[in-house]
């Protein structure tokens, strides 16, 4: 029996819509500790990680490991039809193919029920590294999505470098170039706010755009993002699901030719 | 110019 009920549902609808574009399908994995889901989009350029403690649940139980195949269109589909401040439990038995889905408002007045198919998928695991990471900027996540959207209308590319001073953001293309320069907070009276760099050497990296704005969709999830960058290795997009845990995009950089 | 890297050219397959 597994079961996972969240009184803030609306982040399961906000990570639902943070991936949906990413990702067709994907396999939640559910253990006693927590869910947690690795996927790679089909052009194998980007990978999501998400881990959810059993812990920020208000409820949960899983008697047993289970790996449910999900199509997230489908589950992003059933997620839009809870209301933003309902609580929403997941459900499953043991060798089920199918996930109930329970959508109770606040007031208990209103009680809804979805049954969804599972399907039946193979996919592939990364083992990711532990990584000493060159840089780590923390950034308010709407400051981010601004900035991917704005350098969108420039080019396809995106040159991200950092250094102890701050972060420059800089596209170019037919039409010219862009550069958006964000320096490092000088007082941290709002933590969201603030802009934190953390550098042990200097980093210059290119990445897809197109990318970075499937990634931005997390942003209702979290106040601020945080980007780790190193030479030669994928950036890691991380956003906090509150006190559940976290929604990481990896994005492999381009590299020269 | 610039080639866009693969996820699994950086990480191995588990």
């Amino acid at each position: 029996m597994f079961e996972a009920r969240l009184v803030q549902g609306s982040l399961w609808k906000k990570l639902l819509e943070s991936i949906k574009d990413l990702l067709n399908e994907a396999i939640f994995d559910c253990s006693s500790t927590g869910i947690t889901l690795q996927a790679m989009d089909s052009s194998h350029v980007s990978l999501v990680s998400i881990s959810m403690n059993s812990d920020g649940f208000d409820t949960y139980r899983c008697d047993r490991n289970l790996s449910m195949g999900i199509h997230l269109p489908s589950l992003s589909k059933i997620m839009k039809c809870a209301g933003n401040d309902d609580i929403i439990t997941m459900k499953a038995t043991d060798d089920a193919d199918t996930v109930s889905l329970v959508f109770e408002s606040q007031n208990n007045e209103k009680v809804s029920d979805y049954e969804m198919k599972l399907i039946d998928l193979d996919t592939e695991h990364l083992g990711i590294p532990e990584t000493e990471y060159s840089c780590v900027v923390k950034m308010p996540s709407s400051e981010f999505q601004r900035i991917c959207r704005d350098l969108s209308q420039l080019g396809d590319s995106v040159v991200i470098a950092c250094t102890k001073e701050g972060v420059k953001f800089s596209a170019s293309g037919e039409l010219g170039t862009g550069n958006i320069k964000l320096c490092q907070s000088a007082s941290t009276d709002k933590e969201e706010e603030a802009v934190v760099v953390d550098m042990n050497e200097a980093v210059c990296l290119t990445f897809a755009l197109r990318y970075l704005n499937f990634f931005a969709k997390a942003t209702p999830l979290s106040a601020q993002v945080q980007l780790s960058m190193s030479k030669d290795v994928p950036l890691v997009v991380e956003y906090k699901i509150s006190e559940l845990g976290f929604l990481r995009f990896y994005l492999a950089p381009k590299i020269e030719d | 110019g610039t080639m866009q890297g693969r996820m699994d050219s950086f990480f191995s397959i588990v």
